[in-house]
C-alpha cells in the first residue's frame, strides 16, 4: 500500500536527534 | 522491550523520493543558472534533518524560492511531467510573512511528503515557495491540468489542510496559460 502519513505523526519527528 | 539494533535504525520510508531546490535571483545570470538541487531525501527523519537545518522560507531574500518536486521532476513548465500540469496557488499579503508563511510551507510539504491527497497524490508533482517584495506565493503543481476530479479533490484537501475558511477561495492555473500570459492576469481555472 501507499506510504501515507499524517501531520501529526509527521510532526513528532521533527528536532528528534539523530541515529548514527 | 529492546528492538534489535537494524530496527532501531530503520527509517519510515516515504512514498517518493523528493528533491529540495533552491533558487536565488542573480540578474547576471541565466535563469536555470540560479537554480539549484540542494538535495534528496525519501524518509521522514531524513526530510527533518534537512527542513531543521535550513533557513526558514520568512528569512529568505526577496526574489528566491525553496521547490520541493518529486525527484525526476525539475522544478519548472518545461519539464514533460509539469507542461501538462497547473498549480494551485495561494498569495499571502505582505504582513503575512511573518504570522502564516512558514506554517502554510510546512503543512504543504507535509501534505506533499505523507502523500494526504490519497489516490491522487500521484498527481502531485511538487510545491514552490517564492518569496516576494509585492507579496509571498505558495503553489502546489499538478501534473494534468484536465484532470478536474484529481485537481479538484487536491485543491479541496490542500484548503482544509492549511485551515482557510471557507470564505477564502483559491484558484488553479494551468501553466500554459501563465506561460502565454500578455498581463498580469492569469486565467482561473478551478476554484475552491
Amino acid at each position: 500500500g501507499k506510504k501515507q502519513y499524517d501531520r501529526e505523526f509527521l510532526l513528532d519527528f521533527q528536532f528528534m536527534p539523530a541515529c548514527i | 522491550q529492546e528492538l534489535p539494533l537494524g530496527e532501531i535504525l530503520d527509517k519510515y520510508p516515504l512514498q517518493n523520493r523528493w528533491a529540495l531546490w533552491f533558487f536565488k535571483n542573480d540578474k547576471n545570470r541565466m535563469w536555470q543558472a540560479n537554480l539549484r538541487l540542494v538535495t534528496r531525501f525519501s524518509t521522514v527523519e531524513d526530510f527533518w534533518a534537512l527542513y531543521d537545518h535550513i533557513k526558514p522560507a520568512s528569512k529568505l531574500s526577496c526574489g528566491c524560492d525553496y521547490s520541493l518536486f518529486k525527484d525526476g521532476i525539475e522544478p519548472m513548465w518545461e519539464d514533460t511531467q509539469n507542461k501538462r500540469g497547473g498549480r494551485w496557488l495561494i498569495t499571502l499579503a505582505k504582513q503575512q510573512r511573518h504570522s502564516k508563511l512558514d506554517c502554510f510551507w510546512l503543512d504543504t510539504l507535509l501534505c506533499l511528503i505523507g502523500e494526504m491527497f490519497g489516490d491522487y497524490s500521484d498527481e502531485l508533482c511538487g510545491a514552490v515557495i517564492n518569496i516576494r517584495s509585492k507579496g509571498d506565493k505558495i503553489a502546489i503543481w499538478t501534473r494534468e491540468a484536465e484532470n478536474q476530479e484529481a485537481v479538484t479533490h487536491i485543491g479541496r484537501v490542500y484548503k482544509e489542510r492549511l485551515g482557510l475558511s471557507q470564505e477564502v477561495t483559491i484558484g488553479y492555473q494551468a501553466h500554459a496559460d501563465t506561460a502565454t500570459k500578455s498581463n498580469s492576469l492569469t486565467k482561473t481555472k478551478f476554484v475552491v
